[in-house]
């Protein structure tokens, strides 16, 4: 013992300390001292002993309204700061949570703790104190949720989609707060908060998925908010976690005539069509998910000074570039497209969704 | 399928079987390209391991396969990062074939539906397996027509379980047409307006315990709501394997 007040037992060598324990965190004190009237010697083997699983459950049967009260004298008694002596519940809380409780325990078979023998506690007005419920003691603890007729259920009920409060109160305003969830602006949507920023979008219009990242002017934000070189962007290898940074990468543009479009260093280009072949067609169009290539076509630029296009041109060694999309066959090229022609492309969906054509006789069956 | 018939052979040509080890039949699945098939998160729950599962493609009878249909092992199985086992949210799996399937009339993918493209409340698409049919496992590949469900009626039927955007409900109040146990993975497939092309809109995920006097619809994965992950996965895995 560091008090030198104690003796060799280690018993009451501890002062007064918070109260940490959850379930009575709304007690009319604040201070406790071990070991308890349940011989528990810590607030840690408090929270986890028996007494601190059956208390919670019985007070939702609502057979005492002053019984968590009761309980929490029990397991994380008052602490006077003066004596440093524990103070214990009187004598007739404790025969009246029993007189009331006890019954209800005996009917699924348990018992009441016997720790708790009333006779241990002293009679309220005696020679030392004891503590009885004052006005403005919390009837459930912070652990349960009061419902309107006054009982406590256990605040995990609360918002379950089940009834649980005998007037059905628990499953009133149920918004997200209420839940422990986030709610999406501008939606109802409840989400978890571990959903927020986290890559995948739930909220209607992608809510919980803004301002997550941080990104310098160099580069740009993930799918999952990690930030990647612009220049990486769309070079056909993975630098994003999630491969973010090769998704839609490639694209027809569907306003002007299916031209090909490809995104490198996170800026659009259109493709030459000097070195274009139907291979690159077919990896496009199977790259896109539409199908196989109805038609190609070269289509002359229009407007501006050819000196300032944007092109990208088919990569010299592409055939050997197998098994990546199409955005690592190409490469940037600062000089202009010889032909002064770009790639348009129209994929058609293959034969999914159709079923064998069916047989006449049984479809048409004369009656 | 409870309340369907047998199908016609051949009639739903991308319905797979996932079958593993001694169990057989465990789930259906849906060829969703030449390499590629979709079917539930749940199924794989405690057995993820691909080398454990194999596909057949273009069977009738699950006892039988015939000439015209296909075996093929699993060389990734990408149960989605979301899924929920406690509530059945995203409930959903993309499964990598270890080769492509030979496409002919028996085994051919269905179409993936646009982003968030959805059928319309009280119309009729069709939902098939070889899952439980009230009184019996059948051997013959059954199919049933369910009429679509409102996302709000739906939840009036399910007050227990959240309906959410990831969910389609189809089928019946009485539950005289409805999914099963066996059925899950399998497709909820919808026929286009003009005719001719079917679009995969869900896959049988959950609903009542189909063969006790609690009916209700049953509820599959909205495919729609997926598109984008499913092609994501598919880009991934073919252009960037590494």
């Amino acid at each position: 013992c560091a008090s030198t007040s104690c003796d060799t037992r280690h018993h009451n060598c501890t002062g007064c300390e918070p109260i940490s324990l959850e379930l009575c965190m709304n007690l009319p004190y604040n201070h406790t001292r071990f070991p308890n009237f349940l011989g528990h010697v810590s607030q840690r083997e408090s929270s986890v002993s028996w007494e601190s699983s059956l208390f919670p459950a019985l007070v939702q049967t609502g057979c005492y309204q002053y019984l968590m009260f009761y309980a929490c004298t029990l397991l994380v008694p008052k602490c006077d700061p003066l004596s440093l002596s524990t103070v214990p519940p009187c004598r007739s809380l404790c025969r009246t949570a029993k007189e009331k409780c006890e019954s209800v325990l005996g009917i699924v078979g348990l018992q009441w703790p016997d720790d708790s023998d009333c006779a241990q506690f002293p009679e309220e007005g005696g020679d030392s104190t004891c503590l009885l419920p004052e006005a403005g003691v919390d009837e459930c603890s912070p652990s349960h949720f009061k419902c309107r007729s006054g009982r406590c259920v256990l605040a995990s009920k609360r918002c379950d989609g089940l009834a649980d409060c005998d007037d059905r109160s628990d499953e009133d305003h149920c918004g997200c707060t209420e839940r422990s969830l986030w709610e999406c602006p501008g939606s109802g949507v409840c989400i978890k908060t571990s959903m927020i920023c986290d890559g995948i979008p739930d909220c209607p219009l992608l809510a919980d998925e803004v301002n997550c990242s941080a990104c310098g002017d160099n580069e740009l934000a993930c799918n999952n908010h990690k930030c990647v070189h612009r220049t990486l962007w769309c070079d056909g290898k993975k630098h994003c976690t999630d491969a973010s940074d090769e998704w839609d990468c490639v694209s027809l543009t569907q306003s002007s005539g299916s031209i090909l479009t490809v995104q490198r260093t996170a800026d659009h280009y259109h493709v030459c069509a000097d070195e274009w072949n139907q291979q690159l067609s077919k990896l496009t169009c199977d790259q896109l998910g539409l199908g196989v290539p109805a038609s190609v076509s070269m289509v002359p630029e229009q407007g501006g000074p050819p000196g300032r296009r944007r092109w990208l041109h088919v990569h010299p060694e592409w055939e050997e570039r197998k098994g990546s999309a199409l955005q690592a066959r190409l490469e940037k090229r600062s000089h202009s497209c010889h032909s002064g022609k770009r790639v348009a492309l129209v994929c058609v969906r293959d034969k999914c969704g159709l079923r064998p054509a069916m047989d006449a006789r049984l479809s048409r069956q004369k009656r | 399928i409870l309340g369907g018939r047998v199908a016609r052979q051949g009639a739903w040509p991308w319905q797979c079987s996932l079958q593993s080890g001694q169990s057989g039949h465990v789930c259906g699945c849906v060829l969703i390209g030449t390499k590629w098939a979709l079917t539930v998160a749940h199924c794989f729950e405690g057995r993820e391991k691909a080398h454990l599962w194999k596909v057949l493609l273009g069977l009738h009878n699950l006892d039988h396969p015939g000439v015209h249909s296909q075996r093929r092992g699993v060389r990734a199985i990408t149960v989605h990062p979301r899924y929920n086992r406690a509530v059945v949210d995203y409930d959903i799996s993309v499964v990598e074939l270890d080769s492509e399937v030979e496409e002919t009339e028996w085994v051919r993918p269905v179409c993936l539906p646009g982003t968030n493209q959805i059928p319309t409340p009280d119309s009729y698409c069709y939902i098939t397996g070889w899952g439980h049919m009230g009184n019996r496992m059948p051997f013959k590949l059954q199919e049933g027509q369910v009429r679509i469900i409102s996302m709000s009626q739906c939840q009036s039927y399910f007050d227990m379980k959240t309906i959410t955007a990831r969910m389609l409900c189809a089928g019946y109040e009485a539950g005289t047409v409805d999914s099963c146990m066996g059925d899950s993975g399998g497709p909820l497939v919808c026929e286009e307006l003009s005719g001719g092309r079917w679009t995969l809109f869900g896959l049988t995920s959950w609903g009542s315990v189909c063969f006790s006097k609690v009916l209700g619809p049953g509820v599959y994965s909205n495919v729609s709501h997926f598109t984008p992950w499913i092609h994501q996965q598919i880009f991934m895995r073919t252009y960037l394997p590494d």
